[in-house]
């Protein structure tokens, strides 16, 4: 169990190391046992480092890198351990638009292992999407599904 | 465990049946502020198991069920999830069945009803089903509107949990 | 005492009965004391109703929803207090493009009487702005301002 | 009491002195993510007296003062704000002058200097300077990134203080 818990660890961060610079530009993020001697107690860290930058605690990373750097983390364990789907919703609202294009062609990737159901409202998302799949309120207060293509602009 | 079909009815912003077939590969839902799109993420986690109201953004289970402007109110509230099984990744005494259908029911006297494959069984088998497959309830694979960032200022000991539900 | 708290929830409630309409299509607001007979106690509750829907709690409504509906609030108490200025950051990122629009009218409006800057990254809401700052990182780590003007796309 | 002009230097990720020059009507700061767009914002609620670092998003106020990837820091953290106050907003003594410098400088030893209008001060006479305008650090003049849900979600209380900052 300990080793089996040890190995998790360090294969999610073998899989950061693919992952994270592809969302960031360089940099890198890992993750740690906050009490090495005691596996099967201990809680675990998440370091994150950006090129040029200290973090020196996850509070002082900006609204969009903490969005991107969370989504790292789930893709990282998504590639190790392919969870049968994977359902985000609006996790884009912070990101601007270079992020948005970088986060798309992750997404690209994971949905060649696993099934991705995102609920987003920006464009170029939509766009990269296979179906569109549309909700809106004819009668006020009640939802219907629509189906939706999209027009090019 | 790829998602095959949701059918909606009676619960939340949904009063009349709806039936949702995805696809393989990426689907984005889309619509209006205030349509509907986060109440399919929930019916979808209430389907698995989850039992904290809160996490499904209610009081209580009874704000589950369609409430209408006029009063209306149906007599329950019921989500049907059918999710392909052909890679055999269910426990054994279910692995061979291609389809797994999953089914919820909530009436308004508070009565609950489970099924698989429309047989009435207990919540824990519905939450043995998805044990291990990192797709249950709480999984990292569903990720709340405005919870990203929660990933990232979560406890030690919570991301803990993570990494083992991921071992 | 007492009578300037009531009379400025009063004041808040017909400024709402303006803002409200112009944000949502429809639908009313209203503040509302949640122990009327002690005011100087009195704990102040926020009742929201939609076109066609029946809110029995605020945390039914959705993320835009939710965004919707405080920014109305802002908006009243300004309307009937004109604070000097108005710091709002990424407010707009859960709205849709049409809640979006009615957005940028409301802050055409308050900026008539108060200063308003928002920190956004959505280009309809830059098109409206009066003027652009722009923060970039040319040397990585370090914050620099530069000028930006939009380009027509 | 419109802000006029903001310099930073050695605050968060500004090393070098910053100014900002605002202008009448809407103002929009945009920049990618990550850039420094949420620090000004930082910057002016310290400047108005903010004591809690916690609403600045950092441990101590240790973590205000910009550290480089190097390990290079300044000796300070400072930032200065210029209000205009033709309306005269101010409080009495200062209600005739057009313009009010607030001024705000945390030294890495820990020591902290106020100033208002190029004279050393106590905290408290920033905040004074304030009160009753809806504009002083923690008023509903300020919304941070991800908060505007909150305003709906506060509690009764809270939401009386709100109106009381408003009455
Ligand atoms: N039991 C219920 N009966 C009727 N309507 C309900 C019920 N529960 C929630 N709703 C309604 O559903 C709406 C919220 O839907 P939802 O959160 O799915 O919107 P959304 O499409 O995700 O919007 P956004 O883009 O703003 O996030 C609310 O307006 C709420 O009133
Ligand atoms: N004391 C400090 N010294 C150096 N850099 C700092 C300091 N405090 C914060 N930072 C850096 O500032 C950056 C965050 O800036 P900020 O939150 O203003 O970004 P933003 O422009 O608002 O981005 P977003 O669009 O993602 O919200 C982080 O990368 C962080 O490392
Ligand atoms: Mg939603
Ligand atoms: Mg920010």
């Amino acid at each position: 169990c300990r080793d089996r818990f040890k190995n998790t660890i360090e294969q999610i961060n073998s899989s950061l190391g693919k992952v994270f610079p592809l969302l960031f530009e360089g940099g890198s993020a890992r993750l740690g046992l906050d009490n090495p001697s005691e596996i099967l107690e201990s809680g675990v860290e998440f370091f994150v480092e950006l090129p040029g930058k200290r973090i020196r605690t996850l509070n002082l990373l900006s609204g969009g890198e903490k969005a991107l750097s969370a989504l790292a983390l789930i893709f990282a364990i998504f590639l190790i351990k392919p969870s049968p789907f994977c359902l985000l919703d609006e996790v884009d609202a912070s990101l601007d638009d270079a992020n948005i294009g970088r986060f798309s062609q992750l997404i690209r990737q994971i949905a060649r292992k696993s099934q991705v159901i995102l609920v987003t409202h920006n464009q170029n998302i939509m766009a990269t999407a296979d179906t569109l799949y549309g909700v809106t309120m004819e009668e006020k207060g009640i939802s219907k599904l629509i189906s939706v293509s999209l027009v090019q602009a | 465990m790829r998602l095959k079909r949701l059918t909606i009815s009676g619960f939340k912003s949904f009063p009349k049946r709806t039936s949702i077939t995805f696809s393989h590969g990426v689907s984005a839902i889309v619509g209006p502020n205030g349509s509907g799109k986060s109440n399919i993420v929930d019916a979808i986690r209430w389907v698995l198991g989850e039992q904290n109201p809160r996490l499904l953004r209610a009081r209580s289970m009874d704000d589950l069920i369609y409430h209408g402007h006029n009063g209306k109110a149906p007599g329950s509230a019921w989500v049907r999830l059918v999710l392909d099984n052909h890679e055999g990744m269910a426990p054994p005494e279910l692995a061979s069945i291609p389809e797994i259908e999953v089914e919820r029911i909530l009436f308004r006297n508070g009565d609950a009803k489970f099924r698989i494959n429309r047989k009435n069984c207990r919540l824990k088998a519905i939450r043995y089903l998805f044990l291990d497959t990192g797709a249950g309830a709480r999984a990292y694979s569903i990720i709340d509107q405005g919870q990203v960032g929660h990933f990232v200022g979560m406890l030690p000991r919570e991301r803990r949990e993570i990494v083992e539900e991921a071992a």
